[in-house]
């Protein structure tokens, strides 16, 4: 099955 | 800081449609609004709030300010008011509390309530301007029960959107289900129309329980935004008069 990604792999610390 | 809403009922449907997912959260107030940016404990799904100041009238904000509070309390205070009152919120300088003012609009009832406020240590995320493959717009009423109705079958929602249409499709234990939406007009009643505008073909797999969890935003709009692209966070949106929005990211799942 597909495995859950985390907002981090996506957006950035500011 | 100091904001008159005309509507104390806006800013409790969104405390009410977020706190399920975000407990504490800094309120930024700067000269162009209120703004809230918050992730839930597991990382998966982020909100996105912008109250422009021109939802205001008036608003003033001299100076920014991060009002850091617990939403279970500012929840308990704005359902002190009544459905109509006029709200303002007042802030000082390094304040130790919000101060929030319900007002009657025909009566001359006024309530006044402050919440004390947290040091909240929130960082905040870049999120990127992107130019998604798939902007879907949908009576928000419609995508509630498209996320509902498939979360009794499965705990993930596969959505595909191509030229044809998108289709919402799950596969559980009991079996599987999909509902597929095509564009389309009604001019009567334009919160009922379904847009899809589309540059290439998505195929992305989402949580249901994180879906579910957003469309208690509806009562905020009779219309939501989907946008998706390949790879990246499906973003929900909930425009609010005056260019304001509630918006929420998901993570996708991803591999095999």
């Amino acid at each position: 099955g597909k495995g859950q990604s985390s907002i981090f792999s996506f957006f950035g610390k500011k | 800081l100091e904001a008159r809403l005309e509507q104390a009922n806006l800013l409790k449907k969104v405390v009410d449609a977020i706190k399920d997912l975000v407990q504490d959260c800094n309120f930024d107030c700067n000269d162009s609004g209120i703004a809230l940016q918050a992730m839930d404990n597991s990382h998966v799904a982020l909100v996105s709030m912008m109250l422009k100041s021109e939802s205001f009238s008036p608003f003033r904000c001299d100076r920014n300010i991060a009002l850091g509070i617990n939403l279970t309390s500012l929840q308990k205070v704005l359902r002190c008011a009544n459905s109509e009152d006029i709200l303002t919120l007042k802030a000082e300088d390094a304040p130790d509390v919000v101060n929030l003012v319900f007002e009657s609009a025909d009566s001359d009832r006024l309530s006044e309530y402050d919440i004390k406020l947290m040091d909240i240590d929130q960082e905040h995320l870049g999120i990127p301007e992107t130019e998604y493959a798939a902007n879907i717009s949908m009576p928000s009423a419609e995508f509630q029960k498209i996320c509902r109705d498939l979360m009794a079958l499965s705990e993930s929602v596969a959505i595909e959107c191509t030229k044809e249409g998108v289709k919402f499709s799950c596969n559980g234990d009991i079996g599987s289900g999909s509902v597929t939406l095509r564009s389309h007009t009604n001019v009567d009643k334009p919160e009922n129309n379904v847009e899809i505008d589309l540059t290439e073909p998505v195929a992305l797999t989402f949580s249901l329980k994180y879906l579910v969890n957003f469309c208690k935003a509806s009562g905020l709009s009779g219309q939501v935004k989907l946008c998706l692209s390949n790879e990246v966070p499906l973003l929900v949106e909930y425009g609010l008069a005056s260019n304001s929005y509630l918006r929420f990211y998901l993570a996708p799942k991803i591999g095999d």
